[in-house]
C-alpha cells in the first residue's frame, strides 16, 4: 500500500500480514496486508482493526473494537453499539453505506475515515500532534515511523522502466496515466495511481487513490500548501516524466 | 487555522443544493458563518481563505436576502414570495445541526474542529489541548 505518515513521508510498501498504524494511550489502529493474487508482488489492506481505549473512567469512552474487513465494513462497533462513553465521546457515523465509515473521537479531537474501496479498505486519520506517542528506536507504527527500509518499494524507479520485456508495457503506462489523470489525480497519488494500474490493472485502486486525496485535502492541517503546486515525483526526476512518456 | 473544514462542511452541505433565495441554502450559509466564527482568528492571520471567507458569507447572505427568506420560513403566510424549490439536501435540509450524512446522529464535525464548548454533554470530554494537528493515510496497493 500507499502511506503517508504524519510526517508527510510518502512511501510505497510491502509490509504484507499484520501492522500497527497507531498506538497510544488513547487508541490502537492495525491493518492486515494479504499478497495480490496474480503474483505481482503488490500487497493490499484487506483488514483494518481499530481499538478505543477506556478514557475518565468510561465517561468519555469505554473499551470498544472496531474492525473492518474485505466485503464487510461495519456501522457499529463489534458490540453492536454506535457511540462510547456516558457522554458519547465516540461515535461511528456512516457517511456512504458500504463505502465511508468514520470514527469520531471528541475528547481527543480525533477523526479517522476508513474507506472500502473495491474489495480493499483504505485509512486515514487526522489528531492532535500533542498526542502521537514516538515509542522510540523500536517503534514500529507506520504512520509515526514509516515503513522500515526493507519493505519499500522505489516506486518511481518501477515507473520510469522503458526496458520491460513486456512490449506493451509502454502502452500500458500511458493508458494507467491517462485514466489516473482523467479522474483528476495528482501529485504523489498520481504516481501512486499509476503504479497500481500497472501492477495490478484493477480500475478500484484509481478510485482508492483519488479516496485518499480527497481525505488528505480534507483533514490534512496544510493541504492547500501541500499541494500548491501540484506536482508529481516525475516533474523533477532524471528519469523519464509523465510529459516525455506522453510524448510531450 | 481551521478555515478548512468549515469550507469542507459547507461544501458538503450546499453539494446537492441550488444556490439561492431558498432556506436550506440560507441555512448552510449560517452554518458556515457559526463555524467560521468559532475560529480564532489569531490562528488565521495572514490566511487569504479565512479573510476572503469571512467577507464572502455576509455578501451571499445579503445577495440571497437570507435574512427575510428565513423570516419567511419561520413565519409562513399565505403569500409567500419565495418558492423553496431546492432538491432535498443529502441531511434533510432541515435539521441546523446535522453533520454531512450523519443519519440524524449527534453532530461531531464542528464539535471536533470548535474551541467553544459544545451545549450539554460534560466538558470532561471536550478535547483542550493544542489544535496543531496532523494527518496519516494509507490506500492502495
Amino acid at each position: 500500500p500507499h502511506l503517508r505518515t504524519f510526517d508527510d513521508l510518502f512511501q510505497t510498501c510491502k509490509v504484507a500480514g499484520a501492522w500497527p498504524l497507531i498506538y497510544n494511550d488513547y487508541l490502537t489502529a492495525q491493518v492486515t496486508n494479504v499478497p495480490l493474487v496474480h503474483g505481482s508482488g503488490a500487497t493490499a489492506t484487506n483488514k483494518l482493526t481499530v481499538i478505543i481505549k477506556p478514557f475518565r473512567d468510561g465517561e468519555c469512552a469505554q473499551r470498544k473494537l472496531y474492525q473492518a474487513t474485505a466485503g464487510n465494513l461495519p456501522t457499529t462497533f463489534d458490540d453492536g453499539t454506535i457511540t462510547s462513553g456516558r457522554e458519547e465521546g465516540v461515535v461511528i457515523i456512516e457517511v456512504i453505506p458500504g463505502e465511508h465509515v468514520e470514527i469520531h473521537i471528541r475528547y481527543i479531537a480525533t477523526l479517522i475515515v476508513i474507506r472500502q474501496v473495491g474489495r480493499y479498505i483504505t485509512f486515514a486519520v487526522r489528531m492532535p500532534e500533542e498526542l502521537i506517542q514516538y515509542q522510540g528506536a523500536e517503534d514500529m507504527q507506520l504512520c509515526v515511523k514509516g515503513c522500515p527500509v526493507s519493505e519499500q518499494i522505489d516506486y518511481a524507479t518501477f515507473l520510469s522502466q522503458t526496458t520491460r520485456a513486456d512490449r506493451n508495457y509502454k502502452e500500458l503506462r500511458v493508458d494507467a496515466i491517462a485514466k489516473c489523470r482523467k479522474a483528476k489525480i495528482y501529485d504523489e497519488y498520481l504516481d501512486s495511481c499509476v503504479f497500481d494500474l500497472l501492477t495490478t490493472g484493477d480500475a478500484n485502486f484509481t478510485q482508492a487513490a483519488k479516496s485518499a486525496l480527497t481525505d488528505v485535502n480534507r483533514l490534512h492541517p496544510n493541504a492547500s500548501f501541500l499541494f500548491k503546486n501540484r506536482t508529481s515525483v516525475f516533474e523533477n526526476a532524471s528519469f523519464p516524466g509523465y510529459r516525455d512518456i506522453e510524448g510531450g | 487555522c481551521d478555515i478548512l473544514w468549515c469550507s469542507y462542511q459547507y461544501e458538503a452541505d450546499t453539494d446537492p443544493l441550488d444556490p439561492g433565495p431558498y432556506p436550506d441554502f440560507c441555512r448552510a450559509l449560517q452554518r458556515y458563518q457559526r463555524c467560521v466564527d468559532r475560529i480564532s482568528p489569531g490562528s488565521c492571520r495572514g490566511d487569504l481563505h479565512y479573510h476572503s471567507t469571512k467577507t464572502v458569507i455576509p455578501d451571499l447572505q445579503r445577495n440571497y436576502e437570507c435574512e427575510r427568506v428565513l423570516r419567511e420560513e419561520n413565519n409562513p403566510g399565505p403569500t409567500r414570495a419565495v418558492e423553496t424549490t431546492t432538491r432535498p439536501s443529502r441531511n434533510g435540509g432541515d435539521n441546523d445541526s446535522d453533520s454531512p450524512g450523519t443519519n440524524g446522529r449527534p453532530p461531531f464535525f464542528p464539535d471536533i474542529l470548535s474551541d467553544a464548548p459544545e451545549t450539554g454533554g460534560s466538558q470532561r470530554c471536550q478535547y483542550t489541548g493544542s489544535r496543531s494537528f496532523r494527518h496519516c493515510g494509507l490506500f492502495g496497493d
